[in-house]
C-alpha cells in the first residue's frame, strides 16, 4: 500500500482497502460527472445489432472488428454536450382507416435543469415496396400524437416528405423544434406516428419480420442550458 | 512529469486503471471499456515549487517572488494535474436511451508542482 499521506492525513493503508477505496472514489466521480445519483439499472437489453447500427448513425464512433466500439471525440464545445439514442416503444395503431407505426419516447428531466436541442432527427427504415407498377417514390408523414387516442384529430403533422422505396433503407425525419417544444413543456411520453401508406400497407410499419437492426430510433444532440445565465443578463 | 513507482518521493503521476467489467459496469457503460483515474502524489519540496510546467500559475508566481525576496513562506507547493484529457463515453442512461458525452478533463496526463 501507499506510506501514510503527509498533507491530507490520511493514515497508510494496506493494498486492497486502498485498491477498494479507489474504486468507490472512481466510481462516485463518475456518477458525479454524467449527473446520474446511482448506476442505470439495465432490465431489458437492446439488441447489439440495433445499438450498433444507431451509433453507427450517430457518426461518432467507429466499430472494431471484435464488435467494440471506438469513441471519437466531438468537437470541444464550452458547454458538456450530449449525443442520445433513444428506442422507442413501438406498436402499430390504426388512425382512421389506415395503420400507422406508432412511437412512444420516455423522458426524464431533472427538475430545475432544461435541455437545449441542437438537432435530433427519426430514423425510420422504409421497407421495399412490393408492386412493381407503382413510382418508386412515396409520401411518408410523422404526427404528433397529443395523447392515447389516435383519431385524426388528436394528431398535428409534424414533417412530410417524398421517400424512395425501390430498396429497403433508412430514412432520416428532422424533428429537432418538436423535440424542443416538447422538452420545454415538460412532458414525459412524445408520441409520434409514421406512415408510408402505399395502399393498404405502412412501408414504415416495424413488425417481428424485420430484424432488431432496423429498429425505429431517435437521435439527438443537446446541451444542458444554463438558466442562471440568463440571469446574469438580465442584472447587466 | 514523473510517472510514480513503487517508492514514491517526489511529485508524480500514478496510473490507475479501473476495468468497467471487473465492477459489473460494463452493463450499462457501452464505451470505453474502463477508466483511467490517474492522480498526483508526493511531495513538492520548496526548491520544486513551480515545476514543471505550471510557472505561469499565479500561485507559482507568488511563491516564486517570496522565494526571491527571501520571505521563509509556511505553506508548502503541491502535486497537481497539470494536463488532463476529457473522457468520451457511450453509455445507458435509466431511461434505456444512448448517451454519447464528453466528460471534460477525466484523464490525468501529468502533474507538477505548484
Amino acid at each position: 500500500g501507499s506510506p501514510a499521506c503527509a498533507s491530507c492525513g490520511l493514515p497508510a493503508m494496506e493494498k486492497d482497502a486502498e485498491q477498494k477505496m479507489m474504486i468507490e472514489i472512481a466510481k462516485q466521480h463518475l456518477l458525479e460527472k454524467l449527473h446520474l445519483k446511482e448506476r442505470p439499472n439495465i432490465t431489458q437489453t437492446v439488441p447489439k445489432v440495433a445499438l450498433l447500427t444507431a451509433l453507427r448513425k450517430l457518426h461518432s464512433g467507429r466499430v472494431r472488428q471484435d464488435g467494440t466500439l471506438e469513441l471519437e471525440n466531438s468537437l470541444p464545445t464550452k458547454d458538456q454536450g450530449y449525443e442520445i439514442v433513444s428506442f422507442a416503444d413501438i406498436s402499430d395503431s390504426d388512425s382512421g382507416d389506415k395503420a400507422s407505426l406508432s412511437l412512444t419516447f420516455q423522458f426524464l428531466q431533472e427538475r430545475g435543469k432544461s435541455i437545449q436541442v441542437l438537432q435530433s432527427s427519426l430514423w425510420i427504415y422504409a421497407k421495399l415496396s412490393e408492386d412493381p407498377h407503382r413510382s418508386s417514390r412515396l409520401l411518408a408523414r410523422v404526427f404528433l400524437s397529443a395523447d392515447e387516442e389516435t383519431s385524426d384529430s388528436n394528431r398535428t403533422l409534424v414533417i412530410e416528405k417524398m421517400i424512395e422505396v425501390k430498396e429497403s433503407n433508412w430514412h432520416t425525419f428532422p424533428i429537432t423544434h418538436t423535440l424542443q417544444t416538447f422538452l420545454d413543456g415538460g412532458q414525459r411520453r412524445l408520441r409520434l406516428e409514421v406512415s408510408c401508406e402505399e395502399g393498404e400497407r405502412n412501408l414504415c410499419s416495424f413488425n417481428g419480420s424485420l430484424t432488431k437492426a432496423n429498429q425505429p430510433f431517435m437521435v439527438a444532440q443537446v446541451r444542458l442550458r444554463d438558466n442562471h445565465s440568463k440571469h446574469l443578463i438580465r442584472k447587466r | 512529469s514523473l510517472r510514480c513507482g513503487d517508492e514514491v518521493t517526489v511529485c508524480c503521476k500514478r496510473d490507475f486503471y479501473i476495468k468497467f467489467k471487473d465492477i459489473q459496469w460494463d452493463e450499462w457503460i457501452i464505451a470505453p471499456e474502463g477508466y483511467h483515474m490517474n492522480y498526483c502524489m508526493g511531495q513538492c519540496p520548496q526548491h520544486l515549487a513551480g515545476s514543471p510546467g505550471i510557472a505561469s500559475s499565479f500561485h507559482a508566481t507568488v511563491f516564486n517572488q517570496l522565494k526571491v525576496n527571501g520571505i521563509n513562506t509556511a505553506t508548502a507547493s503541491c502535486c497537481i494535474p497539470t494536463e488532463r484529457r476529457p473522457l468520451s463515453m457511450v453509455y445507458f442512461n435509466s431511461q434505456h436511451s444512448i448517451v454519447k458525452t464528453d466528460v471534460p478533463d477525466m484523464i490525468v496526463e501529468s502533474c507538477g508542482c505548484t
